[in-house]
This record gives structure tokens, C-alpha cells and sequence, in this order.
């Protein structure tokens, strides 16, 4: 991330707003309601809070215009320049400005106006450009973003905090640690023995345990795993996730969220996703995917929710015919119900809470209980 | 995006190409002489620019340069001051 020279903030957490016009695209409620959340994104990472007035000279004057608009920086008609604004001070300074020659749209089949707001507004509180393509802040426009699970990268957390510090802590704000992805707490949660995952899945070699809105990445090359956040390597995936589990021979993670899924192949976020996980043949009874696992040699993946599990053709890409099928009864040993799951070196491996379960397919059985962090060599 | 009608088209690009570093990453506005050599200011500046869209700084207009440059942004220069 980077700031404007001279780092130049706002010397106040109160401040205020206005809409100056709108723009014909959109209904004034839908654009109300986009720079309302696109406040709320740096809201949420900082002590700042935003107050809309309805006349008068406001800290952020938002308005749409084309062309010459009287600032000296002319738009440039459709596409091209979006939109600009101006680092925190008085008069000009702070406001942001809308090119209405663009097609402004609530989704992405034009150019959405949230997205764009969140950007431009926070050039308004004083964050620069960002070189890291994953940042809201990057200049380039990215329509690919996930809407409905939008985040803010950690280079954007970590710009806003240099300028306005953390969310005061309290029961009504969420609290955003100033740099999470330190390996300070990453370490110490680590090794805490009542640490449960959200999912666990290998990509390319590693294995990545995800808890919240981190993981840790394994390499069984270094003793010490990594600690990051989801967002730093993929803006689009939301936090909190159900299951993830990775199709080598399609090089591809697939990552689940509700009745959604993302597949992302290193640092890329595939193109049309996320997609509903009807497409894979599960029934509308399932509301959510506790875990899955790819088994590589066989070319099937398993997917865990609740007490029973499916049985996924990687070949064929069709959901076998003679599941469900209860977890206990195939898995013994194993339990009823799984957090997350992935297999390693022939194993599948069981999480539930604390605890972990080496699991020998071949003589389905468990061969091994575990710690659920035992992979950290705490 | 106008620059996919005229592929090709080398004054259009190397036009293109000026406006795009004059508005976001300085290009001096007196440099009007679009010579290719590793010394240019246009050659720095395109590597400039390359580094600060995460690209490799190859110094020329390849696909993936040119990809970024037609995709839609912001209007703040990526340049201080």
C-alpha cells in the first residue's frame, strides 16, 4: 500500500458525507446504498465512522459527472477513467468524483458502483494506489470480485491502520487486529490445544489449514508453517469457509462456502465461480459441505455433511448413484459428523475439534489419534 | 475497448501508450519522440510502470502490458505530487 505524499488524514473519527447528484443508471436508493457500504468496508477496519448530511460542505462530497466538470481533470467518456478522488483535507480535497459517461450497475454486467465507491473513497481517507493486483486499492479495476463476500485485501487493512489505527474494541464492533497475518498470534494460535479448523487441503505439496479469516500453509519442506490471510491470496474467497479439498490432476482448489464453491489454482481465482454445489449432484436438503476429500489414486472426492457423505466421480464429473451413505458405517472409528478433512501419503485424515484421525482406507480403519495441530510440530 | 479495433495500428498504440504514462506515471509531456531504445524515458517508464502493476519489466508493450492498459481504472496517477 502506499499513501499520498506528505501522508495526509483526516484529524477527526466523525466524518461527514453527502451525495451531491446521482447518477440516472441507478435507482437513488441503490446508490445510496453503495456508498453507504462502501464507507462501511473502511468503517469496519478502523475507529473512523461516516455521517451523511444532506446540504452543505461535507468532509467527502460524492458526485457523478462527464468530462470538464470544473476540477481541471476531465473524464474521458465511456470506459478508460472511472472515476477519481481526493486525498483527505478541505474544499476539493476529499471528494469523489464519478464518471457518468460509464454504466454504473448494483452487479458487474456494467461497471459496479460499490466496487468503484469502496476504491475511490479510500483515495478519500487518504490510502494511495496499492501494487499488489489482490488490493482494492490496485488501480486497475477487477469486475471479477466476489460482491456478496467482498473483503478488503490485507495490504488495504494494513494501509487504512498505518493512517487511522485499529476499531476501538468493543461489543458493537467487530475487532480487526492491525496486522493479523504477523506471525505473532499465527504462532502462538497454533500450538493452542484446543484449536479446531474450518477446513484443511493440500495445493501443489503443501497443506493449508484454514481457521476464521487465515491459514496456515504447511510445506513439509520447513518445520514452521506460514500464517495468512485468506483475503492476501484470494480476495474473492470469503472467510470462515466449510471445506476445501484440491484435484491434482486438474491442479484446481475447490473451496466451499454455504451452498456456494470457488476454485482457485495458485494465486488465481478461477473465472465462473462461485457456483452453486447443486451443480455437483448434491441434493437441496444439503445446505452446506462439513468437509471434503479428494482421493487422487482413485480419482473421487468425498463430500462430508452432517452424518452422511456423497461420493464424487472426478472422471466422469457426476455424483455416484448409490450415495448418501452414513459416515460411521464406511468410516469406523471415524465418527458421525467431521469439521474438515484431506488425505496425505494413502491416509485420509478426520478433524474434529481438537482432535484428528489418521484413517487407512485400504483397511478402513483409523491407524492413528492425533492433536488437530500436530502438523505444526508445536 | 478502442485499441482491439486497430491492433496493429503502431501510432495509435504509441499514442496510447504516451497519454497512459503522461496520466499516471509522469512521462514528462515535452517527450514527444517515441524512439525504442533501452535509454528512452519511455522504456523507464514503462518498466516504472510494469513494477507498479505487478507485471515483468520486460520495457515493452507486450500482450499482458497492453491488457492492463485497456482495462478500466482509476483516474488518480500512480505518480506522487
Amino acid at each position: 500500500f502506499s499513501t499520498f505524499p506528505g501522508t495526509p488524514k483526516w484529524r477527526k473519527n466523525q466524518v461527514t458525507y453527502r451525495i451531491v447528484n446521482y447518477t440516472q443508471d441507478l435507482s437513488r436508493k441503490a446508490v445510496d446504498s453503495a456508498i453507504e457500504k462502501a464507507l462501511k468496508v473502511w468503517e469496519e477496519v478502523t475507529p473512523l465512522t461516516f455521517s451523511r448530511i444532506y446540504e452543505g460542505e461535507a468532509d467527502i462530497m460524492v458526485s457523478f459527472a462527464v468530462r470538464e466538470h470544473g476540477d481541471f481533470v476531465p473524464f474521458d467518456g465511456p470506459g478508460g477513467v472511472l472515476a477519481h478522488a481526493y486525498a483527505p483535507g478541505p474544499g476539493t480535497n476529499g471528494d469523489a468524483h464519478f464518471d457518468d459517461d460509464e454504466q454504473w450497475t448494483e452487479d458487474t454486467t456494467g461497471t459496479n458502483l460499490f466496487l468503484v465507491a469502496a476504491h475511490e473513497l479510500g483515495h478519500s481517507l487518504g490510502l494511495f494506489h496499492s501494487a499488489k493486483p489482490e488490493a482494492l486499492m490496485y488501480p486497475v479495476y477487477k469486475p471479477s470480485t466476489n460482491l456478496a463476500g467482498f473483503q478488503l485485501s490485507q495490504d488495504d487493512v494494513d494501509g487504512i491502520q498505518s493512517l487511522y489505527g485499529s476499531p476501538p474494541a468493543s461489543s458493537d464492533v467487530p475487532v480487526v487486529p492491525s496486522k493479523p497475518s504477523s506471525p505473532k498470534p499465527g504462532v502462538s494460535a497454533m500450538c493452542d490445544p484446543d484449536l479446531s479448523f474450518d477446513a484443511v487441503s493440500t495445493l501443489r505439496g503443501e497443506i493449508l489449514f484454514f481457521k476464521d479469516r487465515h491459514f496456515w500453509r504447511k510445506s513439509l519442506r520447513t518445520p514452521e508453517p506460514g500464517f495468512y490471510s485468506i483475503s492476501s491470496f484470494w480476495l474473492s474467497v470469503p472467510s470462515s469457509i466449510d471445506a476445501a479439498y484440491e484435484v491434482i490432476s486438474r491442479d484446481t482448489v475447490f473451496i466451499f462456502k454455504g451452498t456456494q464453491f470457488w476454485a482457485i489454482r495458485g494465486h488465481e481465482e478461477q473465472a465462473g465461480y462461485p457456483k452453486s454445489i447443486y451443480t455437483l449432484g448434491l441434493p437441496v436438503t444439503v445446505s452446506k459441505i462439513d468437509a471434503a476429500i479428494s482421493d487422487k489414486e482413485k480419482k473421487k472426492t468425498y463430500f462430508f455433511a452432517e452424518d452422511k457423505y456423497w461420493r464424487f466421480d472426478e472422471r466422469k464429473r457426476t455424483m455416484e448413484p448409490e450415495f448418501p451413505r452414513k459416515i460411521d458405517e464406511d468410516f469406523p472409528g471415524v465418527g458421525s459428523k467431521v469439521d474438515a478433512a484431506f488425505e496425505a501419503f494413502g491416509f485420509f485424515y478426520f478433524f474434529r475439534g481438537s482432535s484428528q484421525l489418521e484413517f487407512d482406507p485400504n483397511a478402513k480403519k483409523v491407524t492413528h489419534v492425533l492433536k488437530s495441530n500436530s502438523w505444526f510440530n508445536c | 475497448y478502442p485499441l482491439d479495433e486497430v491492433a496493429g495500428d503502431k501510432d495509435t498504440i504509441m499514442e496510447l501508450l504516451q497519454k497512459y504514462l503522461e496520466n499516471y506515471y509522469g512521462l514528462e509531456k515535452d517527450v514527444q519522440q517515441f524512439k525504442i531504445m533501452d535509454s528512452s524515458p519511455v522504456i523507464k517508464k514503462i518498466q516504472e510502470m510494469q513494477k507498479f502493476l505487478g507485471l515483468e519489466m520486460t520495457g515493452k508493450l507486450d500482450s499482458s502490458t497492453m491488457e492492463v492498459m485497456h482495462k478500466p481504472r482509476c483516474g488518480v496517477p500512480d505518480v506522487g505530487g
